[in-house]
């Protein structure tokens, strides 16, 4: 007979970790660092800090591919008692918010900890202080698998007399140094170009790098933002409205209860979509029923006078920093740059920077060199099933004078509050049509500026031989 | 400050349904159908039942895009007291055994329930009864998608006077029909030439498809598995040692634990890897410490005499099933099948089946059409990230005489009590060595078979001309 049984989530993405990216030592190695980094570069960007990022690799046993890994940052730190779950709890995090950041699973740091766990038995280690705190807190812990909880081995509390705020995560796993060396320097080095303005230092048995910052300021935070109406559904409704409801003596009516909780909704706007929808703006919301709130879900979607979303839950780099990034990684001899107008897909507002690289050290190639970065995270690995990978292919770069073999790059960058991320190991994109369109215009616009460029230098070179 | 919060497993994949698949209205509908569909096939082969699947997609408005969803199948039912969790839960089912099925996240139909509930506001409707029972039992139920629990609305009793046995699934769901007809189409299709036992119909608004069986008997049913020391780690043997040591009055031995628990492990050989790893084969395990199960699991994984895992746990078609399927489907000239011996990857058993069809009814194409099947799930989407696209691409098909434009098809089967999918939608293989080897050498067998004939048609051809 059949054997019916539940599983925690901890238990699933231990069975099913390869689907989070920890597949094998070479690419659980290279996953393990880029979600510490990525956590440590949110928790400094996110506060306006200037990012100063360590991460050391100590090959403890070669033959048995026994690695230590070591991320240290000057963040915001975690608050003690969050540091439990933070590490142990499988779908737990601060990143589950309408605003860009890397994280936005609470999943990535107990994917590490839980390879780590499996393959050497050995407990992660945190140590972290948030600003202005008297006390470091140290802890060593473990996940309880079967229930997707914590378990605490060690906490020990540290004077924290140089006023230190940051967090060190270490961990010792299973992993091949030789095997993911060449990624890990990779995304290092992408890491920088996308993040000029942070100072970025990796050690290892083989390989130093320090990628020191070319710019002096991080670009704005973006702040939280409220759900468009363009993305409601039936679920979201309920909850919103039983959280506005919840507390209050007198019913909230249906237009507070709409520009309260929803970006791109005036007072004037709610009541013209509601005598479009059909319903009294004072009607407290209390009295809907689910065939209303179908129907009124429906409307939201459907209903074209809803302003664009916002941009202020984004934080672009800028086509200026981008150029920056790219001349100081990549040194070609031509860039151009764009930053588009802030766009949006189902309620979810994003942007597109694109840049091109041509010549100078790019390497020369039979199609474009393609660095791919969502929402400041370097996608190294199944480039054949992201959108930008579609775009690029599409485009007849005969029409922009760039003929193959070339030394051509091109830089896509997309920033959202939700990156359409075809998995939660976080590789490639989804061709949703709104940022396929994005992302080809914007290509364009940049191989437009390239072919004013090679047709002066053509100009030039015809003059010389004259 | 940063906000932390945890989310259930339903809250999660409710803000993330994309990765499972429901990323649109015309995706989501077809997702929905193969959940259903895979469920059903699974509730009768895994039983030796000849599977009989009836599918009916109503159009309710067409304006709104709302779509009912009706799989009827002959199946074992579920038992009464699981239905609720069987569709209320998120990682809940029956699949988290050793064996080939096409389910293994215990996550589909919730998947499906979740999506209808938030774009309709409906429950999921649920008819069952188990082989014998003298009532059939009538469900309606939504998820509570915060707490990842099923919220029953409807349970009624009706009397199993004709001691039926199956299930019937009702789903009321935003879907785009007309966008997600031909994708359903191609997936029954498909789903007819590789379970050519079942008979399947369809019935919607514009397009009714019947395929009655061409085969009259299922595959032997596998069997549950152990697991296998190539694939151990440190959770899995301490998760091990404590099932097999409660409720015991005498401690076991580590030669007994590894004899009873583990696939591939008979007395002798236990007692062999013990002499080599260094380990009393009379040991009691409690008394093994956190550094021992560490070096026990990492020499398990070494040891090379282990006996290589069985095929008993997997459910192969065979090349002659395969080859009718291929026939009665693609209508080709020429078929050539093979199943493989059983491989093993990491300890997980598997078999690859490979035919290629040429001429006849198979479309003239520039390259090869490739039809992929996991477990006997066609898999229609991400073609491009999938390792069999891989291999066909890398193979010069000039050796076996194959010139482009062409009419072959290459028909690829992956069976294993792990398939290595690369994301909860189940559309893409990764790229495992020993998966790519075997795929690889099933096509080039079959691709020799193919350059016989064609080498035969060429001499018949060049007689008729003389
Ligand atoms: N170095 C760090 N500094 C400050 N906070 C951190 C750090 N690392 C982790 N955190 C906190 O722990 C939470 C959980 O991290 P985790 O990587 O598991 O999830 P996430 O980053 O939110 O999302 P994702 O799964 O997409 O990475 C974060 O949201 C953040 O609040
Ligand atoms: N038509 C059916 N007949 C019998 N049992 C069913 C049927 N549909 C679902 N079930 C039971 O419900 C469980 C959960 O189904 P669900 O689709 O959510 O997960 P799964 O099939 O186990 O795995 P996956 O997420 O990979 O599909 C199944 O394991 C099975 O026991
Ligand atoms: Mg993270
Ligand atoms: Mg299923």
């Amino acid at each position: 007979k059949e054997r019916f049984e539940g599983l925690s989530p901890a238990e699933f993405f231990y069975r099913n970790r390869e689907i989070a990216g920890f597949s094998n030592p070479v690419r659980a190695l290279y996953q393990t660092i880029r979600e510490l980094v990525e956590n440590s570069l949110d928790a400094t960007e996110l506060y306006g800090i200037l990012p100063e990022i360590k991460v050391t690799v100590d090959v403890i046993s070669p033959e048995k591919n026994i690695v230590k890994v070591r991320v240290e940052d000057n963040g915001v730190g975690i608050p003690s008692s969050e540091v439990p779950n933070v590490f142990g709890r499988v779908f737990y995090g601060s990143k589950y918010v309408i605003r860009q950041s890397r994280g936005l699973f609470g999943l990535g740091v107990k994917m590490a900890v839980l390879y780590a766990q499996m393959t050497t038995g050995s407990p992660v280690r945190v140590v972290t202080a948030t600003p202005r705190s008297r006390r470091i807190h140290e802890f060593e812990l473990m996940i309880d698998i079967t229930k997707n909880r914590p378990r605490i081995l060690k906490h020990n509390l540290i004077d924290n007399s140089k006023r230190w705020h940051g967090t060190i995560v270490e961990l010792t796993l299973e992993g091949n140094w030789s095997g993911a060396r060449r990624k890990v320097v990779e995304y290092i080095k992408r890491t920088a170009l996308i993040a000029p303005y942070a100072t970025i230092t990796l050690k290892s048995p083989d390989v130093e790098l320090h990628f020191k910052r070319l710019a002096y300021k991080v670009p704005e935070p973006p702040e939280i933002g409220r759900p468009h109406p363009r993305g409601v559904d039936i679920e979201l409704l309920k909850s919103l409205i039983a959280k506005y409801s919840s507390g209050r003596e007198d019913p909230p009516t249906l237009v507070d209860f709409l520009v309260e909780n929803f970006e791109g909704v005036g007072r004037i706007t709610a009541e013209s979509f509601l005598k479009w929808a059909g319903y009294d703006p004072e009607m407290p919301i209390g009295s809907l029923t689910i065939e209303a709130l179908d129907d009124l879900a429906r409307k939201m979607r459907e209903y074209d006078g809803w302003r664009r979303p916002r941009a202020h839950s984004l934080s672009p780099l800028g086509s200026e920093l981008l150029s920056k990034g790219v001349q100081g990684i990549l040194r070609p001899e031509f860039v151009a740059s764009i930053t588009r107008k802030p766009s949006s897909y189902g309620g979810h507002p994003f942007v597109v920077e694109v840049a091109l690289a041509w010549g100078g050290e790019v390497p020369v190639s039979d199609h474009p060199l393609l660095l791919r970065f969502a929402n400041k995270i370097p996608l190294l690995y199944d480039e054949g099933a992201d959108v930008s990978r579609k775009v690029v292919d599409k485009i007849d770069w005969n029409t922009y004078k760039v003929k193959f073999p070339a030394p051509l790059a091109v830089i896509v960058h997309i920033c959202s509050t939700k990156i359409p991320f075809k998995g939660v190991g976080k590789e490639a994109i989804a061709d949703v049509p709104e940022v396929e369109r994005e992302i080809e215009g914007a290509i364009r616009e940049c191989a437009r500026k390239l072919r004013r460029y090679l047709t002066q230098k053509e100009k030039e070179l015809s003059l010389k031989l004259k």
